[in-house]
């Protein structure tokens, strides 16, 4: 599948307007509203995609080491720092975590990702 | 990742990015994809956040994820994130800090919410994505609402290490594009997405620019690639805020 960079395509000109199938769902939060709930309508109709993108980042975990217990251990160990996460994330995340019912630590994960993979 | 700063003719700046994630996090062999790439592109969503009913920024989400990775906010700034890797300045230290109770520095993904509700202009969101100190290096492009306004910040976790300004570009100043390498320096061999990137917006050239050009820049291999999960296209005077998911079809490079 790989193709170097070298071997590039044309630059394009006939890829716009993308196709409808490919807009992305708007959603409204409300900053109004405690942070606790502002994320529920949106993680309500995304939650088994978000379920399977972490089933599937842990698999990919089990599959590198061997086992199940780095990521679970991982994840608790974020279930308890997350009290020091500065509000209203902090709240935001409990509120998603709540709504999906994915632990605390996984979902918290999931937002320092960036970090996480930086590491 | 892959950023677009540039102004047409007229004045008008647009911001645009691919987003690209879930490098080594698993391959389909006989799908040809990246694994995380494939589960993360049917969990974005664009988010409207609201005050008193009033629209305080748009965004681009991974549902679950509450931080920023590309948003604007209707004719003040508008806001993208390429991650940066730097041995001298990893996240490594940032988070053994963080566990054991040293808490001064911000989380890459709430500094940029933060900037995006609190900020009321170019210069302040500048200002503080500058000037905080994160747990990890970072890319910030940051367009403004005004001709010449738009910089790319290269973050260390300290500090920003340079601010490239539109203005102080050499040979194209009416347009930035930034990938996940330093700007002074050659870009990975293996990975190098400037160099076409560069060839296919100087190709359009100044006069035709707008979201169609810069569509079809970001819609070029190897800009993208099986690594695109979306295409942001932003426009800060108007508050325009399109985002399209993006698959990369065969022939096509891994990265």
């Amino acid at each position: 599948a790989f193709v170097p960079a070298q071997f590039t395509q044309e630059c394009r000109s006939d890829t716009y307007p993308p196709p409808s199938s490919s807009e992305v769902e708007w959603f409204d939060v409300s900053l109004d509203e405690a942070p606790i709930i502002r994320w529920r309508h949106v993680v309500a109709r995304r939650q088994s995609q978000i379920r399977d993108l972490l089933l599937q980042f842990k698999n990919f975990i089990r599959q590198l080491t061997g086992s199940s217990v780095y990521f679970n251990l991982v994840a608790r160990s974020l279930t308890l720092i997350a009290p020091t996460v500065p509000q209203p994330y902090q709240d935001e995340m409990v509120g998603i975590s709540t709504v999906t019912g994915i632990p605390l630590g996984e979902i918290l994960l999931y937002n320092i990702f960036y970090e996480a993979t930086n590491l | 990742c892959t950023s677009v700063l540039a102004e047409d003719s007229k004045g008008v700046l647009y911001h645009a990015r691919n987003l690209d994630f879930g490098l080594f996090f698993g391959w389909d062999k006989a799908k040809k994809t990246w694994l995380v790439t494939e589960y993360l592109r049917p969990t974005i969503v664009n988010i409207r956040f609201k005050k008193s009913g009033q629209t305080v920024f748009m965004s681009t989400h991974f549902a679950g994820y509450v931080g920023i990775l590309t948003a604007l906010k209707p004719g003040r700034f508008s806001l993208t994130v390429n991650s940066r890797n730097s041995l001298d300045g990893s996240s490594t230290l940032g988070i053994i800090e963080w566990i054991l109770g040293k808490r001064d520095a911000v989380w890459m993904g709430f500094l940029t919410r933060r900037v995006m509700e609190t900020a009321d202009s170019y210069a302040q969101a500048k200002q503080m994505l500058t000037g905080t100190k994160m747990l990890a290096p970072a890319y910030f492009i940051l367009g403004g609402n005004s001709t010449m306004q738009g910089c790319i910040i290269t973050r260390s976790r300290n500090a920003a290490i340079d601010v490239w300004e539109r203005s102080a570009a050499a040979n194209h100043t009416w347009y930035l594009l930034q990938t996940n390498y330093d700007h002074w320096k050659p870009p990975f061999v293996l990975d190098d997405r400037r160099t076409p990137g560069n060839k296919c917006m100087m190709a359009k050239g100044q006069a035709s620019m707008g979201f169609k050009e810069i569509f079809n820049v970001l819609s070029s291999i190897p800009v993208l690639n099986k690594l695109t999960t979306y295409t942001a296209l932003m426009r800060v005077d108007t508050g325009e805020y399109h985002s399209y998911r993006q698959t990369c079809k065969d022939p096509c490079p891994i990265w």
